[in-house]
């Protein structure tokens, strides 16, 4: 209850593939260790829908928590209408403001298969700055 | 390079890649 979306983009590189950026922010009072896993789920089926892609696989690695960011990528493969491609993924929540607010970005990247986008260094450039906060206590 | 408010004095940056247009 009470999140709402601050950013929505979309960029795309003729023949090579595109990149798709979605961020939420929201109240974290129903915040407990353990409930990024329903936040990154829920954002990692939101983000296969805006895709564009048939998905084949999509593979999610274990959630990382490191410098008060909590993260998780995910790397996978499917076809759009112009054949192969490769998918990377990663979201990142943080906790800013003195209520400490809940930020959940997520970033898209998709990949024809031999171009050269480099989906996977496009998708580790996602950064934040700005003083963030220790998630709040349960 | 992106860089947008997205909370509490937090901002999301994100290289864009080369080429790349808003759609």
């Amino acid at each position: 209850p009470g999140v709402s979306v601050v950013l929505r983009k979309g960029f795309r590189v003729a023949d090579a593939g595109s990149l798709g950026i979605g961020c939420v922010r929201g109240p974290s009072d129903k915040w407990a260790p353990g409930v990024e896993e329903l936040v990154f789920a829920r954002a990692t089926s939101i983000a296969k829908g805006s895709l564009g892609v048939s998905l084949e696989r999509l593979d999610a690695r274990p959630i990382r928590s490191e410098n008060r960011v909590i993260e998780q990528r995910l790397s996978g493969e499917g076809t759009t209408g112009a054949g192969g491609s490769l998918v990377e993924m990663r979201h990142l929540l943080v906790f800013a403001g003195e209520a400490r607010e809940g930020v959940l970005c997520s970033v898209a990247c998709v990949e024809a298969r031999g171009a050269s986008l480099k989906c996977s260094e496009l998708v580790s450039s996602a950064s934040f700055q700005g003083s963030l906060m220790e998630p709040p206590p349960p | 390079p992106i860089s947008a408010e997205v909370g509490p004095e937090v901002r999301l940056l994100v290289a864009l890649p080369e080429g790349a247009r808003e759609v």
